[in-house]
């Protein structure tokens, strides 16, 4: 079964991802 | 019938912080179950099932973000439900309790909010639409 989800902030995107969505 | 669901691809490794989280590897494709507002997905990978962050996917087919709101300049206004402190110089920093704007809800989980002149990103897992119980 689905818990819920996590309840604490998930991370920022990592830098790698910030590069290739710019 | 039979329930597709959509895939995606890692775009970067995930470490989990909790049981209920599986960890990626650059490449690995997950099939999405469920989409939290608050930037958690809940996907399966192989035998694995648990959440991971939707900022690390990229959906198989499709233009990117493809479900991505329109940012509201207008804001909707939210409560803190949690106090936030920045860790990058992007973010906001609120105390619990106040009253912000929201101006674009990211499928990250991190919408960019406004509080007076200040604009940032603030976890939308701490923030409750205004006016609306617990």
């Amino acid at each position: 079964s689905i818990k819920n989800p996590p309840q604490n902030p998930p991370p920022r995107p990592p830098v790698e991802v910030r590069r290739k969505r710019v | 019938g039979p329930i597709i669901l959509d895939t995606y691809r890692a775009m970067a490794d995930f470490t989990k912080t909790s049981k209920h989280e599986i960890n990626l590897r650059v490449g690995d494709l997950v099939e999405i179950v469920e989409k939290s507002q608050n930037g958690w997905w809940f996907c399966q990978c192989d035998s694995h099932r648990g959440w991971v962050p939707a900022s690390y996917l990229e959906p198989l087919d499709g233009p990117e973000e493809a479900e991505e709101a329109e940012p509201n300049y207008a804001g909707e206004h939210h409560v803190t439900v949690k106090a936030y402190k920045a860790e990058q110089g992007d973010e906001i920093s609120l105390e619990l309790g106040e009253t912000i704007e929201v101006i674009h809800k990211l499928l990250d989980g991190w919408w960019v909010i406004r509080k007076g002149e200040e604009t940032g990103y603030f976890p939308s897992t701490f923030l409750q639409k205004a006016g609306k119980k617990e």
